[in-house]
């Protein structure tokens, strides 16, 4: 179960970060 | 924007210029969020309830880069980094003018801790000049101390 939650919080970080690569993506 | 967990106290002035600057020069606020967004997430983004306010944080970032969309500052970092230095700098340079003209208030004392931290968020561009370390230095240093000194009903040297 700590593990299932791990993934989950990692996978939110990523998305995150995704988020913030698209954010400085240049024109 | 909730208030910021305790885990981002380093980010809650940078937050509160944002604020400050969303009418007067957006550009300025965006480029602190991006700073707080940067920053907070080097500092806890696991904590629900900071994972929470990061989101909330980027959802802000994203509805105002669309409404900023086509101005250059935004859409390339070199225009920017210069709109955010040369804001920094006015900041610096009026609360210094004040200083040396022995003109003590609390507007100048705002004006060095604001170009203090817009020099940390210079940093979003990449490492700062020398030149700029060294007016963020003084800018916190000179805030601080004016600070304490009319707070204490001393004249500043």
């Amino acid at each position: 179960m700590g593990s299932v939650g791990s993934s989950v919080a990692s996978a939110e970080q990523d998305e995150l970060s995704q988020r913030l690569s698209r954010l400085r993506d240049q024109v | 924007l909730p208030p910021a967990p305790q885990q981002f106290k380093p980010i809650q002035h940078h937050l509160r210029t944002a604020q400050e600057h969303e009418k007067r020069d957006p550009v300025v606020a965006y480029f602190c969020r991006l700073y707080a967004m940067q920053t907070g997430m080097k500092i806890d983004s696991k904590t629900p309830e900071c994972h929470k306010f990061l989101v909330k944080l980027m959802d802000q970032l994203e509805i105002m880069k669309k409404q900023l969309g086509d101005n250059e500052s935004i859409t390339q970092d070199v225009v920017g980094n210069a709109h955010v230095e040369n804001y920094a700098y006015k900041m610096f340079l009026y609360a210094d003018t004040e200083d040396r003209a022995g003109r003590f208030h609390k507007n100048m004392i705002k004006s060095f801790y604001t170009a203090s931290l817009l020099y940390d968020v210079l940093t979003v561009f990449g490492e700062l000049t020398e030149e700029n370390i060294q007016h963020r230095k003084y800018a916190k240093w000179k805030a601080a101390y004016i600070h304490n000194c009319l707070k204490n009903g001393e004249t500043p040297q």
